[in-house]
């Protein structure tokens, strides 16, 4: 789990996480915040295959919820937080972009986000690209030549953000993160319902070229879903939603054509209890 | 009136109690919402209960609608009810999910926990 640290706005930063409890009420809470993320849900929990028994949360999310949870147990507002960015929802987006053949070399992933369930009313203060990098133990390079991962857009190769990588401690896996705030929202402005698509490549400096990113685990072949880039965005609805919308959202229905395929005609009572 | 203790209290037919916030549990299992909500799969919360009876309390912080409305029912019951127990005060819990498209979401849903009743 990459932890995910409280940072309230006048607060003081300390090595990893700022101190904003004291005392035994603070180990408690450390305690539990740390603790590793609960066990994937089974696939055939009480018989009952669903989505979500399919569908692994990012540690990111598990900890952004563990974070944020935590705080309101103690009273605090979790807005306020550099980490949510004012933010009221969090939404990740897994990639769904695919790489050519394994073996071939691999200079530029294309990242693709589906993000069609994103409210367009809802103003989006934030967007961040998240990726697993694991340089590979074939990989050897000299610590004076830096290699920067730079994000392109798709649109117009223009370069939106990178970032160099440390290779100091290059062969432990980490979590890199990428700023796509502004192109995110003039995407969003200027292609709605389209796919999200942002593009990658791995420079190394004298003589620059681009690196084949396999180099960096980068390749997406046999990755778990835990594994996966993802893209986060933080955004703020100022209009209160109920929890019956998110029901709404089809979901339920989806609930209630597999249930009904499980158990024939059950349907028909389901759904007249549920409304 | 009714005989009394010598704590106070009624015997005989069990008065309702005031307007009050009571311990609730909530469980998204039960109500069959396991399938979308990743966690909490469970937490603690409070219903109000309890009867709005003449003269409201200041804590229950009363509408001037519900200080009316329950001087009318004390002064003729059969033609005004009470006001009702209702939540005044509630606060955010974080909900993490999976949307429509089986998107992992993190949100701070507003007005889940009931921070305290009050007559309306």
């Amino acid at each position: 789990v990459q932890p995910l640290a409280i940072f309230p706005p006048a607060a003081q930063k300390s090595s990893k996480v700022t101190k904003i409890f004291d005392g035994q009420e603070a180990s408690k809470y450390f305690k539990e915040f740390y603790a590793p993320p609960p066990p994937p849900p089974s696939i055939d929990r009480h018989n009952k295959a669903t989505n979500k028994d399919l569908i692994e949360p990012h540690d990111y999310m598990l900890s952004i919820y563990k974070t944020f949870s935590t705080a309101e147990k103690l009273g605090l507002n979790a807005s306020f937080f550099r980490s949510s960015k004012a933010a009221n929802t969090i939404a990740s987006f897994v990639d769904s972009g695919q790489d050519d053949l394994p073996l071939s070399p691999l200079r530029r992933q294309q990242y693709l986000f589906d993000v069609s369930t994103l409210s367009e009313k809802a103003e989006v203060l934030g967007a961040e690209l998240r990726i697993y990098t694991k340089v590979s133990g074939n990989f050897r390079i000299s610590e004076t030549d830096p290699v920067d991962i730079q994000l392109l857009s798709c649109h117009d190769q223009q370069l939106l953000d990178s970032r160099t990588l440390d290779l100091q401690d290059s062969h432990r896996p980490k979590w890199e993160v990428l700023d796509v705030w502004e192109i995110f929202k003039e995407r969003q402005h200027l292609s709605p319902g389209k796919p999200f698509c942002l593009e990658l490549r791995a420079m190394l400096d004298n003589p620059e070229r681009e690196l084949d990113l396999h180099l960096l685990g980068l390749h997406r072949h046999s990755r778990p879903q835990q594994k996966k880039a993802i893209l986060v965005v933080f955004t703020r609805s100022k209009k209160r939603q109920t929890l019956f919308s998110e029901r709404r959202e089809g979901r339920a229905l989806l609930g209630l054509e597999r249930k009904a395929k499980e158990r024939g005609s059950g349907i028909k009572a389901s759904r007249r209890r549920r409304t | 009136a009714a005989s009394k203790t010598r704590h106070g209290k009624r015997h005989g037919k069990k008065s309702k109690s005031r307007c009050s916030k009571k311990p609730l549990h909530v469980n998204f299992r039960d109500l069959g919402w396991d399938d979308w909500i990743i966690a909490p799969l469970d937490y603690e919360a409070y219903h109000c209960e309890g009867v709005c009876d003449f003269p409201l309390r200041s804590h229950l912080e009363p509408t001037n609608h519900a200080i009316i409305q329950t001087l009318m029912n004390s002064m003729n019951p059969s033609n005004m009810p009470p006001s009702c127990c209702a939540p005044s005060k509630l606060s955010p819990i974080s909900i993490l999910y999976i949307d429509s498209g089986n998107n992992v979401v993190y949100k701070q849903y507003e007005d889940m926990v009931v921070e305290s009743c009050g007559c309306r």
